[in-house]
């Protein structure tokens, strides 16, 4: 059975989309099976991993209309055990066509428990906002992942995604957990960055994890190759944070 | 009579906000009057002007719900000729409150055209989406500037952005115009910024600001103290630039 997980936060840039397609990368190669659901229009996932967003005939947004479709829109990774369900910009639509169903809240989800015994992780890459992808996305999951740059607006904005959660908890998922923040983007030389992460960790203290994202040019540069960073250079700075990350991730999660 | 412009991209973290501010501000300094109108639910624009969106009485969601409301919540801040239409949270529900408005495009530009004549321009901060609030935007103004940062995915964007733009003007605003792209984030020692630069160079020739915004920790400083970074630190390279960024736009629409 998966456990499954949201990476999220209204704040936009602050490294979802890089976090979402390297730790499933890096927990597929340390053995698991892993499921990305790329659940933004932009669909920054899908593309940074190689597939062409205007050539797919099958994204998400069929399964959001219809979790019981069949399932031959998860497609495979350049790595072994890595599989994707991509996105495109039919998602965009999804919003809006949505506001009259009573179940609008629970269409990802329906999916999710379709497939949740096929894989170990299954991870839910969200858009930057805190509309009905993202509630879809956190009703969805067993836990979230809060990824927050070091900088001032990201933390501005954990409480209103705070809001959203205990929201979320009380009336569409109890038992919803917040998995942990992880840091991203943090540069050594930049007072800014060292300042916001004592303030995070002196509010939410053992939800912050250990591993810290550096900014790391290659992080970058990964994603126009089409290819997670531990395929585009495993010697980076970069890749090794993700690995660290994952191997921390597993022994919270107690996998 | 205002020029009015909108900040758009619906990619996250590219500095729409951060030029919204500061190319307000760098105008104002510059002796015109201007109306920042921070239609972004997230509120970074009103923060990081030091005003606090929990003690705000009205924001713009009055104006979005009743364009004729009195005017009093405009309020001034620190620069001369500088005012603020500032945000809040409850701008969220406006996307579903709206849903079944036969005008919902239009509420902002019902307002922007009341106030038109008070100001020389008036600049609205849109969130990272092409939702109904971005639609807002463009609908309400004379030209978009579209900041992009040079990076992949925020490149991998621009086709979207470009479609949503076309389909506007067509439909709901025809005499919109793209005032110009601008660069934000350059960093000198990373191939990304002048790969992508010159890729947008290509695409879109004259379009493409000369004034490119530097990737500088003074920039990312400001917000946090509530100050635009003209007044955080005026010998910063991020605040020459937006000085630089104000005169060559004053030179492109004519002022
Ligand atoms: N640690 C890092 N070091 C350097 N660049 C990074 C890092 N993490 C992410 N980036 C780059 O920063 C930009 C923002 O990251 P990303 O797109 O992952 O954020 P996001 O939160 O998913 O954005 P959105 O809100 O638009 O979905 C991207 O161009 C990405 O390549
Ligand atoms: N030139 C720059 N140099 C350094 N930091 C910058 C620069 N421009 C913006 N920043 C910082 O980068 C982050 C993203 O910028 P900003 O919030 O302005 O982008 P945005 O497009 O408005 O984001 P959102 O999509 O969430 O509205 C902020 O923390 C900001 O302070
Ligand atoms: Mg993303
Ligand atoms: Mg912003």
């Amino acid at each position: 059975m998966a456990v499954i997980i949201s990476i999220v936060n209204q704040k936009g840039g602050v490294g979802k989309t890089t976090t979402a397609v390297n730790l499933s990368a890096s927990l597929a190669v340390a053995g698991r099976k892993v499921l990305l659901i790329d659940l933004d229009p932009q669909a920054n996932a899908t593309t940074g991993l190689g597939v062409s967003k205007k050539e797919l005939k099958i994204s998400v947004y069929r399964y959001i209309m219809d979790p019981e479709a069949p399932l031959d829109g998860i497609i495979p990774t350049m790595i072994d055990r890595f599989f994707l369900l991509p996105s495109n910009s039919e998602l965009v639509g999804a919003e809006v066509e949505l506001v009259e169903a009573d179940d609008r809240a629970f269409r990802l989800r329906n999916f999710t428990e379709r497939v949740r015994k096929d894989y170990d992780f299954i991870i839910i890459d969200s858009p930057p906002s805190l509309g009905l992808l993202t509630l879809n996305s956190i009703v969805a999951s067993d836990g979230i992942i809060i990824t927050l740059q070091c900088e001032f607006y990201a933390l501005e904005g954990l409480s209103a995604l705070m809001n959203t959660f205990e929201r979320v908890k009380e009336s569409l998922n109890p038992s919803i957990k917040i998995f942990g923040i992880i840091l991203t983007m943090y540069d050594i030389r930049n007072n800014l960055s060292r300042q916001v992460m004592e303030e995070v960790k002196k509010h939410f203290g053992s939800l912050v994890y250990n591993t810290v994202i550096p900014r790391n040019v290659r992080l970058g540069e990964s994603p126009s190759f089409g290819k997670p960073i531990i395929l585009y250079d495993a010697t980076s700075k970069g890749s090794q944070a993700y690995i660290d990350l994952a191997r921390e991730f597993l022994s919270k999660v107690g996998k």
